[in-house]
């Protein structure tokens, strides 16, 4: 489903370059759930933003269903990102001036759902994620972990077939943390391509695949 | 060093009351390191923001340092919030136009420091923290990890009496959160107070005192 090979990706800082992703070659066959696991700073984000095709490689081919990114025309990616990926950001990326039930219609609005389903799919995934009693609140009006379970809402309600999640469990307490991966695993079941991006290992060992990543180099790891 | 009796915290959303601490009876005392643990949404920021006088409870006593905080002045407070509490926050709140260095530098600054002390403290406490090498980035050219560090640098460079730390290894791999709390458990070696909010027992066990809240109730665990 996704081929890379010989990614490299530099940072220009000033007059200084920085390579912070070094010939990483990686692909993902379809419903497989992959950890990656690195260091504070190792480019694993880099990385998960290069995959959602928010971000484009410095060099490098990167196949996505058998295309290759470079040469998708921008209306095409949007399409890709908006329909086939769901993204949970390390930080959250929430609208601030909408609710938490808002935040996660969005990407329903932009792929044409009408708004009485819309609604309802948005809340059942809020209840999904434990938020049933959060749909009014805005993001400055919810805990950190909350917040982050809304973005996990937000990723999901679209029924992506590629979850890629950066960190989704990094404000939550161990019991809810475990409850998402289960929501995960149970997506997984479903067909669905998982990659999240985790610090803690009990969290990684859900996952069919680890990848381990230091200094912008990959490593496999049997799991 | 610090008095919490029957603390009551309630939001209004809306129509509806929602009492988020409830009677919260806590003390600290000098050169304590305390753990806070709770699941996502039971109340920890919402404490930590009323031990910061970043926010008011909505009734119960508050005495810090002998004072009522009810009855200080806002200049007084503003003095209390900047010489002599540190406050790590949940989500950074970094300043994003200013490099790491600058944004280190701006409680030092508030505190009528010069230049170049300013300067020389600033990023000694960055290569502290494990960014020698990024002085210069802004929030948006580091990583997560590496912008909580940052936030950390910046609560720690004033050499506050009492640090608040609301989980400053969230967004941090085991070893990197292992060389943070050891500068914090050296830090009270100093005799400074230290209160982290965390969700990772690992994490809480660095502390000689574990406190737990579940739902807004506040209950002791013998450490
Ligand atoms: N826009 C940028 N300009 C310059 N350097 C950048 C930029 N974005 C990221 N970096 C650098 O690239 C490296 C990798 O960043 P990345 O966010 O991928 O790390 P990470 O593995 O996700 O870390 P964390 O676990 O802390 O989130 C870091 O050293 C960071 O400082
Ligand atoms: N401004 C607000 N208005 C309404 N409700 C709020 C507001 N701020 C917080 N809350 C609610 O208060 C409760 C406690 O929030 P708080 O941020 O203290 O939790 P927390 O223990 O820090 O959680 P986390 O571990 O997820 O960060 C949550 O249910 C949240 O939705
Ligand atoms: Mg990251
Ligand atoms: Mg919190």
């Amino acid at each position: 489903i996704l081929e890379m090979k010989d990614i490299v990706k530099t940072y220009l800082m000033g007059e200084e370059e920085q390579t912070v992703l070094k010939n990483v070659n990686f692909s993902i066959n379809e419903g497989e759930f992959i950890s990656i696991l690195g260091p504070s700073g190792s480019g694993k984000s880099t990385l998960m933003n290069i995959i959602g095709c928010l971000d484009m490689p410095t060099s490098g081919e990167y196949i996505l269903n058998g295309n290759e990114v470079k040469d998708l025309e921008e209306g095409e990616l949007a399409r890709i990102r908006n329909k086939e990926i769901g993204f949970v950001f390390q930080q959250f990326q929430l609208l601030p001036r909408l609710s938490a039930l808002q935040n996660v219609e969005l990407p329903l609005i932009y792929a044409g759902v009408k708004e009485k389903e819309r609604k309802e799919r948005a809340q059942e995934m809020l209840i999904r994620v434990g938020l049933g009693e959060k749909l009014k609140n805005r993001p400055n009006q919810l805990s950190g972990g909350q917040q982050q379970r809304v973005a996990i809402a937000r990723a999901l309600v679209t029924h992506p077939t590629i979850i890629l999640a950066d960190e989704p469990t990094g404000a939550l307490d161990q019991k809810t943390g475990y409850q998402i991966m289960d929501l995960f695993k149970e997506l997984n079941r479903e067909g669905r391509t998982i990659v999240i991006i985790t610090h803690d290992e009990n969290i990684a060992k859900n996952a069919t695949r680890i990848v381990k990543i230091l200094d912008g180099c990959l490593s496999e790891v049997a799991s």
